[in-house]
């Protein structure tokens, strides 16, 4: 862990409690090393360490007799700075349905999240729908229907050979709007975030039923890729918030800093298992220790 | 006659830079740049294009497969365990090396042991048609070791080449689930009579460190013997590969390119160092 490591930089040193600049240096590398290895992205991690020197600096930590504990202080405060913030709301729409688009890149987990987030909120007593905006992957609409079904969570599809996913989704508001559903949970599909054609579909959905809430959705073991991707999501379509998925394993979620930091957009809820009850409202302290180690 | 090498701390730096923000992650970073430091000061190099050639060059040799170890052996009938992280891919990269398969003139047959996650027996369903092969399955819910089973038999009974069986994704912390795993693996041992056994691992290229982990206990599990490498048409450039190389000497046999079953290569390692090190 980044506080073994940074116990053994300072043992070294003897009682004096007199630190140069070099062994400052070589505490803060062991820091840079440590997000590093944990998926934090190049710069983002670059910046984090430059933030925590002039603290260290500012704050003399080469004066104290614990600097170890001083400097892992200081990171876990940065480190809270970025991932904290304001508690998790779900927007709503001024006339419902409230929309909810869900995207990100192959495979993370957004169909699932579907289901988990329909059942959050039926469990706070709202109406929900789910539309399956996902014509391409084979069996996508199935997978959702299932979720659906199993979970008696009414579910929007059209047969994916003669639909398309604008089309669908603007079926599934009109139906919504009309069954008075306070929430539409918009399911597409997987794309890269450098497949214009694509990433122009999802810009069209979004035009034809104007979300409230755009979530990336951002697997916790992708690496020095989060911010390059997930930034594209961003500035292409505008992302108000991340659901980290598969927080259930070990990935160490560096990923989650780097995109909070990057583009500030907000951490909402993380999922912790493949099971529809298995997701959680984020919480900043985990992310942190994870990264810590 | 001292020329002042371009072969400077910023040099350093930025192919560091280079290596880390495409997933090589730092251990593996550091050794390979130490590596290189010294074949700068044995071979004078003084050009900083002719360092990073090398570099090219100890990343492809890092990943070279220097077993004789065929990845999908070519005159015998091949049973294929395909096991990975949920979402890496599995299920697609089956189609793709079902598509390769039947293009070399192959029977080819799959097995649909992901009995548990939605859609996922209608997902290799539709592959099947698609392809053109049989898919064994059984009903949602029932035990992926019973499905494999019939599949093993069916396999036999009808001469198949090539039998591709589709696991659940999993979570190589889930103990129980890898226990799971090791039963299927077990049942595909036992009952695999006639059939040269190969376990492939699929990996999301879009993975960081936690890749290497992922090797690791995959491998212990049920002994691993390639990587199936995804999704590398996007702009994550699948780095692990190195480390699961270096420190494991896992194999890459392929990587995926893409969501349809033509989108794959057999994996080069020259061709894969420049992408990483342009
Ligand atoms: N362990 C674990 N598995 C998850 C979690 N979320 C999703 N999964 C699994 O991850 C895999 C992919 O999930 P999907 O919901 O199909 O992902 P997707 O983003 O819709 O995939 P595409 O539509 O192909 O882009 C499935 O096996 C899910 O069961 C999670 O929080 N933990
Ligand atoms: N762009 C791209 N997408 C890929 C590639 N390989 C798979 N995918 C996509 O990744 C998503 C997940 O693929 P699956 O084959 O369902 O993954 P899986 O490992 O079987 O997933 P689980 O069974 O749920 O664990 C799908 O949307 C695929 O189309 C690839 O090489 N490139
Ligand atoms: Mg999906
Ligand atoms: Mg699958």
């Amino acid at each position: 862990s980044l506080s073994d490591k940074l116990g053994g930089v300072f043992g070294k040193l003897t009682n004096s409690g007199k630190l140069s600049e070099k062994d400052i240096d070589a505490a803060l590398r062991e820091v840079r090393l440590a997000l590093l290895e944990a998926d934090v992205d190049f710069k983002v991690a670059r910046q984090f360490v430059k933030n925590v020197k002039e603290r260290a600096d500012g704050e003399k930590v080469y004066a104290s007799l614990t600097p170890g504990q001083s400097v892992i202080r200081i990171v876990r405060d940065e480190l809270a700075q970025i991932l904290g913030g304001e508690a998790v709301e779900i927007a709503r729409a001024d006339k419902p349905p409230s929309v909810i688009m869900l995207v990100g890149l192959q495979g993370a987990g957004k169909t699932t999240l579907a289901a988990k987030l329909a059942l959050w909120l039926r469990k706070q007593k709202h109406p929900v729908m789910m539309a399956a905006c996902d014509l391409q992957r084979p069996a996508a609409v199935d997978q959702l229907n299932q979720l659906g079904k199993q979970l008696d969570l009414s579910v929007y599809s059209e047969e994916p050979s003669s639909s398309t996913p604008v089309k669908v989704a603007k079926a599934a508001y009109k139906k919504a709007a009309d069954e008075g559903v306070h929430y539409l949970i918009l399911d597409t599909a997987g794309r890269l975030a450098i497949d214009n054609d694509l990433m122009g579909e999802l810009e069209e959905i979004r035009d034809a039923t104007s979300p409230v809430e755009t979530l990336l959705v951002l697997d916790a073991m992708t690496g020095q890729d989060a911010v390059r991707s997930g930034g594209e999501f961003n500035d292409r379509i505008g992302v108000s918030g991340m659901v980290l998925t598969k927080m259930d394993g070990d990935a160490r979620g560096g990923a989650a800093l780097s995109m909070r930091s990057a583009t500030g957009v907000p951490i909402k809820f993380i999922g912790v298992g493949e099971r529809p009850d298995q997701f959680e409202v984020y919480h900043p302290d985990r992310i942190a220790s994870r990264i810590l180690g | 006659i001292f020329s002042r090498s371009n072969i400077d701390d910023d040099f350093w730096d930025e192919l560091e830079e280079a290596l880390v923000i495409s997933d090589v992650g730092v251990n593996t970073t550091m050794s390979l740049i130490d590596d290189l430091r010294d074949i700068v000061k044995d071979e004078s190099l003084k050009e900083p294009d002719q360092v990073r050639v090398r570099m090219r060059e100890l990343i492809a040799e890092m990943l070279s497969d220097s077993s004789d170890f065929d990845a999908i052996p070519e005159k015998e009938p091949v049973v294929l365990l395909v096991v990975g992280v949920n979402g890496a891919g599995k299920t697609t990269s089956i189609a793709k090396l079902v598509d390769v398969a039947k293009s070399e003139g192959r029977n080819v047959m799959l097995a649909a042991a992901d009995t548990f996650r939605a859609g996922a027996i209608e997902q290799i369903n539709i592959w099947g048609d698609r392809l053109g092969v049989p898919v064994i399955s059984q009903q949602a819910g029932s035990d992926p070791g019973a499905v494999a089973f019939d599949a093993l038999n069916a396999a036999r009974a009808r001469n198949v080449d090539l039998l591709i069986i589709d696991t659940a994704g999993r979570l190589h912390t889930t103990h129980n689930l890898m226990e799971e795993l090791r039963k299927v693996r077990g049942i595909v041992e036992k009952n695999g009579t006639g059939f040269t056994e190969r376990i492939l691992l699929v990996i999301d290229g879009t993975t960081g460190q936690n890749g290497l982990m992922q090797a690791k206990s995959f491998t212990e599990a049920v002994d691993c013997n390639g990587v199936f490498l995804t999704k590398l048409d996007g702009t994550a450039k699948g780095g692990v590969a190195l480390a699961i190389a270096g420190e494991l000497g896992l194999p890459i046999w392929f990587i995926g390119t893409g969501e349809k079953s033509a989108d794959m290569s057999a994996f080069d390692a020259e061709a894969f160092a420049s992408a990483l090190l342009p």
